[in-house]
């Protein structure tokens, strides 16, 4: 008996318990695999190759996730009351963590009493100067430019990255006003725009001309297109969302959606990343035409505030998301009019949770 | 978070001299940094 415990323990000492071998052995594969892929991606990048559209096991394993609560759960610890000694310290390491500008904040850092607070925070005066061009669109926000270009043809599908895009009216909500841009549909014969499916394909860039007359005045008239800018935001930047032109906005849309994180990876591996995720819309009017302002959430920024309808609640437990009814609509009073903002004027701002 | 700006703008325009101006065009590249009132296109 003395001889068989004896070699018990001797395998006991080297014989870890076999759950904990295959977690560290799983944990190990995963991170080799993770760094090979990252690897790869590098090297696509050195050589000039954008990354493509890639689903991975990681991303169908997320929607298994209750982000939405994970979201709010984050939410809430952010905004625990920092105690005063230790502000300077918490927020300068958030700000070594995410490479944010402590010096433009607008106030000491003593005086923001919680994370939310420092994330949500304002800068100070002039910190943004907004380029005084009447003819420029200015960015609506810090960040990096993802993709940018113009809608064509039909489908209107805006690229999330090589090998998938979404159509533009997934992301607005099909209502969008955007269709109503398509034809001024007098009569006679129609001048169409260049669309890449030749002239008789039904485009959305149909523009019709009345009688000969107004032939000659609308060879001078622009030519119109629809545009678009895709922004990322780093968790550092500066959170809030200014106006990018003169605009009257007429409508909000709150599309209660999924909280997937919308960084770079997920980006590259998740599916409609844009079109699921929780998102307000604002939609109006500039003086080149139609423009609208998509602010999506993501894990942790789950919420938006909107300064022109305070009440809005976004990321909330209770909002059910119907496949009937995508999202809700609010439609700014006077209609038509709806809502005048200047260029650079501050609209709404991002929330962590 | 991400934010999605999509927007009319004039294509081109013809003058009356018959040339044709170029009109809205981007001042930023994807990959660019930007940030609040920074010219995106004009």
């Amino acid at each position: 008996i003395h001889a068989s415990t004896n070699s018990g323990a001797r395998q006991g000492k080297f014989l870890l318990p076999g759950a904990s071998a295959a977690a560290l052995l799983m944990l190990g594969v995963l991170h080799a695999k993770r760094m090979y892929d990252d690897n790869k991606l590098a090297e696509r990048k050195e050589k000039g190759l954008e990354p493509e559209f890639e689903p991975d096991l990681k991303a169908s394993f997320l929607r298994l996730l209750p982000l939405r609560s994970i979201s709010r759960f984050w939410g809430s610890l952010m905004e625990v009351e920092v105690p005063v000694f230790m502000r300077p310290a918490v927020y300068k390491g958030w700000a070594r963590a995410f490479h944010s500008n402590l010096q433009e904040s607008a106030l000491p850092l003593e005086e923001y009493p919680s994370l939310q607070a420092f994330f949500t925070r304002s800068l100070k005066e002039g910190s943004r100067p907004i380029d005084a061009d009447p003819n420029c669109l200015v960015s609506p926000v810090d960040g990096k430019v993802l993709r940018l270009g113009q809608l064509r043809g039909p489908g209107a599908m805006i690229e999330q990255v090589k090998g998938f895009s979404y159509p533009v009216s997934s992301l607005l909500g099909a209502s969008s006003s955007l269709h109503d841009t398509k034809e001024e549909d007098v009569s006679g014969d129609q001048t169409e725009q260049n669309t890449p499916e030749g002239s008789n394909a039904k485009s959305w860039w149909r523009v019709s001309v009345a009688s000969p007359k107004l032939r000659d005045q609308t060879r001078l008239s622009p030519k119109r297109g629809i545009f678009y800018c895709v922004l990322y935001l780093h968790p550092g930047d500066y959170h809030r969302v200014h106006s990018p032109a003169d605009w009257n906005i007429f409508k909000r849309r709150h599309f209660s959606g999924n909280l997937f994180p919308t960084n770079e990876r997920a980006v590259r591996t998740i599916r409609n990343l844009y079109v699921e995720n929780e998102r307000v819309v604002l939609e109006g009017q500039w003086k080149e035409g139609f423009v609208a302002i998509a602010a999506v959430g993501a894990t942790n920024v789950g919420s938006v505030k909107l300064l022109i309808e305070p009440e809005l609640r976004t990321n909330s437990s209770g909002s059910v998301i119907l496949p009937s009814q995508p999202y809700n609509e609010r439609v700014y009073e006077p209609e038509g009019t709806g809502v005048m903002v200047k260029k650079g004027q501050e609209i709404a701002g991002f929330n962590m949770g | 978070s991400t934010v999605v700006v999509v927007f009319e703008a004039p294509l081109s325009k013809a003058k009356e001299d018959g040339t044709v101006s170029s009109e809205f065009d981007f001042c930023v590249r994807a990959g660019d940094r930007i940030r609040v009132g920074e010219a995106i296109g004009r």
